[in-house]
C-alpha cells in the first residue's frame, strides 16, 4: 500500500496547478523512490515529467510500484478543499480503486477525509536520452513567464538564439516583432535573480510560443527556472523543487 | 513557415 505524508498541501496543489492544461489524464507512478509522473500532450509535441522525492514527505511508504490513474481536472477539484498549508496524507491500496486524500490544518482541529475515484490509464513512456545540451540557461522564473507572455502576443513562434553574447528571443507577427536578449549577470547576494548561461556552442531553435506560456504555470514551483537548448533536439524546461522537479520538453519547429 | 515536430521522433517508446 501507499502511504505519503506532505506537510504542506500547497506542493502538489501546485504541481497540479502546473500541468493540468498539458495533460488531462495520467498515472501518478508509485514506487520506493517517490511519486512519479510521465505524460505527453494529446499532439505528442510537449512531455511533462514529474518526481516528487521520498525526501520531500514527512512519512512515506510504498511496498509496492502502485499507478494511480488520475484524471488532474478531478484531483484539482478534491484539492481545491485543502489549504495551502493543511498537511496531506495520500493512501491508497495495492490494486486501487480509489485514492484517499486527507488534509489537516496545523491547529489539529480539522480533519478532512476524500475519496478520488481511479482510472486505468494505458500510457506510453518514452525513454528520454541523456543530452549534452549546447547551451543551458538559468534565469528567474518570473522574468522567462514575462518574456513567454510579452511574446507570445505577437507570434505564435519564438526564436531562441543562445551566443557567447547571450540569450535571444524573438518573434515576428501580423502587428510588428519583438526581441529580448538576456546577458550572463550572475547574481551573487541573490543567486535567484541572476542570470547565468553555460554555452558549448551556439544554439538556434523555434518553438511554440503556446506550449511555452502554459509550461511557465510551473513557475510558482521555484523561483529559478533552467532552459536546455540543443539543435535540433527538444527543448528541457526543469523548475527544481526542494525534493523533486517539474520538467517540461518541447519538440522544435522544423522546416523553413 | 515550420512545421510543428513531435516528441515521439526523438523519443523511443520503453
Amino acid at each position: 500500500m501507499l502511504e505519503a505524508r506532505l506537510e504542506q498541501s500547497s506542493v502538489l496543489k501546485k504541481v497540479v496547478d502546473a500541468i493540468k492544461d498539458l495533460v488531462q489524464d495520467c498515472n501518478f507512478d508509485c514506487n520506493d523512490s517517490g511519486i512519479q509522473l510521465q505524460a505527453m500532450d494529446n499532439s505528442h509535441v510537449a512531455l511533462v515529467a514529474m518526481h516528487l522525492k521520498t525526501e520531500g514527505f514527512a512519512l512515506y511508504r510504498c511496498d509496492r510500484n502502485i499507478a494511480l490513474g488520475i484524471n488532474l481536472v478531478s484531483l484539482q477539484k478534491v484539492l481545491r478543499a485543502a489549504q495551502n498549508e493543511d498537511v496531506m496524507t495520500l493512501k491508497a491500496e495495492d490494486s486501487p480503486d480509489a485514492l484517499s486524500l486527507v488534509f489537516e490544518n496545523s491547529e489539529n482541529d480539522r480533519i478532512s477525509e476524500y475519496d478520488l475515484k481511479l482510472m486505468d490509464i494505458d500510457q506510453e513512456h518514452l525513454g528520454i536520452p541523456e543530452t549534452e545540451y549546447g547551451a543551458t540557461v538559468k534565469m528567474p522564473s518570473a522574468e522567462f513567464q514575462r518574456i513567454c507572455r510579452d511574446l507570445s502576443l505577437l507570434s505564435e513562434s519564438v526564436a531562441i538564439e543562445a551566443t557567447k553574447e547571450g540569450i535571444k528571443f524573438s518573434c515576428t507577427g501580423d502587428i510588428g516583432k519583438g526581441a529580448v536578449t538576456l546577458r550572463q549577470n550572475p547574481n551573487v547576494e541573490k543567486p535567484e535573480l541572476g542570470t547565468t548561461i553555460e554555452l558549448q556552442e551556439p544554439v538556434a531553435l523555434t518553438f511554440s510560443l503556446k506550449y511555452l506560456v502554459n509550461f511557465c504555470k510551473a513557475s510558482g514551483l521555484s523561483n529559478t527556472v533552467t532552459i536546455s537548448l540543443s539543435n535540433e533536439v527538444p527543448l528541457l524546461i526543469e523548475y527544481e523543487m526542494e525534493h523533486g522537479y517539474v520538467r517540461f520538453y518541447l519538440a522544435p519547429k522544423i522546416g523553413d | 513557415k515550420r512545421a510543428q515536430g513531435t516528441l515521439t521522433s526523438y523519443f523511443g517508446s520503453r
